[in-house]
């Protein structure tokens, strides 16, 4: 699974 | 959520809402890039299309409405309400020398090829960029107005604070993402040089001049 595929970040 | 992310998302809001205010307050585009601002919109639009499909909190939804709409609103009284004072004749950075690139980056580096994160990816390395005209055109017309400057300040700030967040982050929930991480150095580095000139001239009082 991709390291940051939910962005939590603006 | 932490320290550093927080002070830099207060920070983002704070340039956005400096510029805004400036721009309403003496009716009066003179001396930022409208061309800066139109990326900015693009990098919001771009990236904040997950509103429609992916809910991460009340804050996150408001803070990524309030930049969008922010930067619409911005683009709206450079080219339309206060058009005749927008100097356009000192802002001629091509933009598609950042969209270009930062499109073809985009689909080198990216976590999945979908279009969303392509789009996400897009975004993250234009907003890296997305400064160059507004740069560009303070080195052209040799200086920058107190207020503008702090705008530069506050937008700049954000990034170096994001990356403070990422360190903490990294060491408290192991959490790493390479490209954002990469982007957002690049960023910071882009305003090194007017952070300089910030604390040697604005924050004495004095104007901010670019020698030729």
């Amino acid at each position: 699974k991709a390291p940051n595929s939910f962005h939590d970040e603006l | 959520m932490n320290l550093f992310r927080l002070m830099g998302d207060v920070s983002h809001v704070l340039a956005v809402f400096i510029l805004l205010a400036k721009i309403w307050r003496t009716r009066s585009a003179a001396g930022i890039s409208g061309r800066s601002q139109i990326l900015f919109t693009i990098v919001y639009l771009a990236r904040y299309m997950d509103l429609f499909f992916s809910f991460i909190s009340l804050y996150n939804t408001v803070m990524k409405l309030l930049f969008i709409s922010a930067s619409c609103a911005t683009v709206y009284l450079i080219y339309f309400k206060f058009r005749a004072t927008y100097d356009g004749n000192h802002d001629t950075f091509r933009i598609e020398f950042v969209l270009v690139p930062s499109l073809l980056l985009a689909f080198i580096f990216h976590y999945s090829m979908s279009f969303f994160e392509l789009a996400w990816s897009f975004s993250i390395f234009l907003e890296a960029v997305a400064i160059l005209p507004q740069l560009f055109m303070v080195t052209k017309t040799g200086e920058a107005e107190n207020i503008t400057s702090h705008y530069l300040f506050a937008l700049g700030s954000y990034r170096a604070l994001y990356i403070l967040n990422w360190i903490y982050r990294y060491y408290t929930e192991g959490h790493f993402d390479p490209i954002a991480v990469c982007a957002g150095i690049v960023q910071t580095i882009l305003y090194c040089d007017f952070f300089y000139l910030y604390v040697t001239k604005v924050l004495q009082g004095r104007k901010l001049q670019v020698l030729p």
